[in-house]
């Protein structure tokens, strides 16, 4: 299972949350203006969250995050 | 399996219910205007619950949560 | 498996029937109305069943629960 | 694999068979009308009988059960 | 794998077959008309046999045995 | 697996053959007219042979076979 | 894996071909004209060759052997 | 897996290669025009040739083998 | 996992090439004009080359190796 | 599980990112105009960034991203 | 999981890149125009980088690589 996060502005961020009892931050990812990533749960991130105004294509379809 | 969850107002909430025998909120999560979340079911995380205005994306479609 | 269900009232219930030779009710959980949730099947939760006005989105539709 | 059913009127009733060489009521759910049971198939679960006026949402689609 | 069945009248009859080397009759249930089983194929039941009028949803559709 | 066989006359027959090295007739079962059945493969039945007049459904569609 | 085979005249023969190193006939079934025969892959069964004419339906579709 | 060979001549081959480090012819079956074989990617077998006019059903569609 | 080939004229030639740290050619199957084959990929086979006038039919189509 | 990257542009990066509780670029591929990748998710990489235009094909379809 | 590449002009190259903690070169295939080659990912074969004009055939569609 993978998610991809493409960055519609500069400073979009994809924050890691830890797998397991407890849930923090483990890993800021942060991305440019046309900047692309792919992102897998992991062993290690069982939730993410994004931040900024980026496209997030999914399997349950395309969501657009939106800054502040 | 995971969800996609994205605030349509600030404050809006996402609870994680613990798994086995007790049911008990091990984690509340609180999202700001247009952030995104995605969240797994997992060892420890068997229930979620949403309060707030949110879109929830599933496998079931997308619903949307009402703040009170 | 996961089954989402969107309480239309407040004072929504949801409860968790136990797995095994003995059927009791291990957790109810009451919604505002309004409020979202998601709910797995689990070692401890073979059944559920709602009271009150909700929505309940299943692998095999949509279905309207009704308050008394 | 669960089935859902629906209560259409008071006094419907859900009964688990057991499964195993011998086939016996385990439990018998008493749903009032407009209450929804979600139900699995499980270790103790091989079988299910329906009474009373209920939908019935399966795999092979929706099925409506009579009052005698 | 589970099918569902539904009398049409009183006194349908399912019967389950026994797995193994021998083929015998471990279990008849009798249905009112209007009343709905749902039955899996399990370890002890590998073949199950339909008397009188009654629907009978399977994953190759929707047979209608018919009374004698 | 599992395929569904109706009979459309008195006296269809549904063989059992043997899994293994050697293939033989392990049970032989008669259907009335209107009276439906129900059959997996199994450890012991790798093959069937039917005769008579009967509507069988697989996933390969409803075959129908006649009497001689 | 199951094929599904009806006689459209009489002596139609199936032949199970051996799994393994070396290649042979290892059972011959003859089928009268309307008979229906439904056959799985084995653990003794790699290949199967019919003569005669018959309709064979498989995942691939229904195919016509012809008599010579 | 397995494909079906259908022969529209007589005379058509289906050769069996030999899984493993080395490929080597391990089988031959002939076929005359009308006869039908269906085949089993196995142990032995990770590839087969098919000489002379015959048609192939196959998971990517039906492919006709022409004679020399 | 198989592939089909069918020669669409004489001296095509298929080559197998080794799984592992090295990638060395191991088999060339020579094909004549009408001839098809079917190929699998296996623990000695994890590359194929087509070489000469042929239609392949793989998962993602029919693709056509034109002779130099 | 794979995606495609095809270069727009000459300068293309596509950055691993290692699997694990930390999160750091374990290896960067440039990409001239024209040339295409295809990049497994793997035991060492959870996660790719890509910079510069570009198509990326993966399974929630294809996305470009663009160069600062 | 395989893909196939159809070079359309001389010198296309298919590299293959390792699988592990480090990404190197471990094989360069040349392909002339118009043949065919059919590649897995493998236990050694984590990613491919195509040079040249070449069509890509792969889950995600057909990609045409150009030549710088
Ligand atoms: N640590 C949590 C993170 C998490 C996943 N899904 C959640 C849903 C709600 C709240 C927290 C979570 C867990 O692994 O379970
Ligand atoms: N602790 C419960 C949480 C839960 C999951 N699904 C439920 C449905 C109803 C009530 C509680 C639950 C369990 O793991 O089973
Ligand atoms: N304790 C029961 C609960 C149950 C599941 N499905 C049912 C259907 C009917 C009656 C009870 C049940 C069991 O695990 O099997
Ligand atoms: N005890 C039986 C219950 C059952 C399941 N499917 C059936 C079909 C027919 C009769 C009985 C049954 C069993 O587990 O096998
Ligand atoms: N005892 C038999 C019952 C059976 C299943 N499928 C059949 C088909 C034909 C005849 C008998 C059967 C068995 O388990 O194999
Ligand atoms: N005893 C044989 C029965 C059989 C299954 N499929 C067949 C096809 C042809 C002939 C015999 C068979 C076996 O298990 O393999
Ligand atoms: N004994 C052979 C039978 C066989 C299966 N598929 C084949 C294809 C070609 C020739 C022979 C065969 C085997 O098990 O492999
Ligand atoms: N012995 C070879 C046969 C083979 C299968 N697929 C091939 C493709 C090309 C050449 C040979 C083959 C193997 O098992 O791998
Ligand atoms: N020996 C290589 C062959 C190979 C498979 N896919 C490839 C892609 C590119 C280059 C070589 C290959 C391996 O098993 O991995
Ligand atoms: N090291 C992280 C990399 C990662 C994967 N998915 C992520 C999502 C958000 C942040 C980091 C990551 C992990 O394996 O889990
Ligand atoms: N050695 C790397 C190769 C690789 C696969 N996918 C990647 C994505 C980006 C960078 C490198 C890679 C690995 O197995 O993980």
């Amino acid at each position: 299972e993978y998610v991809v996060v493409k960055a519609l502005e500069n400073g979009v961020t994809i924050i890691g949350l830890t797998r397991g009892k407890d849930t923090k931050f483990h890993h800021t990812e942060k991305l440019d203006k046309g900047e692309v990533m792919l992102l897998q749960f992991t062993e290690h991130t069982s939730a993410m969250k994004i931040r900024g105004h980026a496209q997030i294509y999914t399997k349950h379809g395309v969501i657009t995050s939106e800054s502040a």
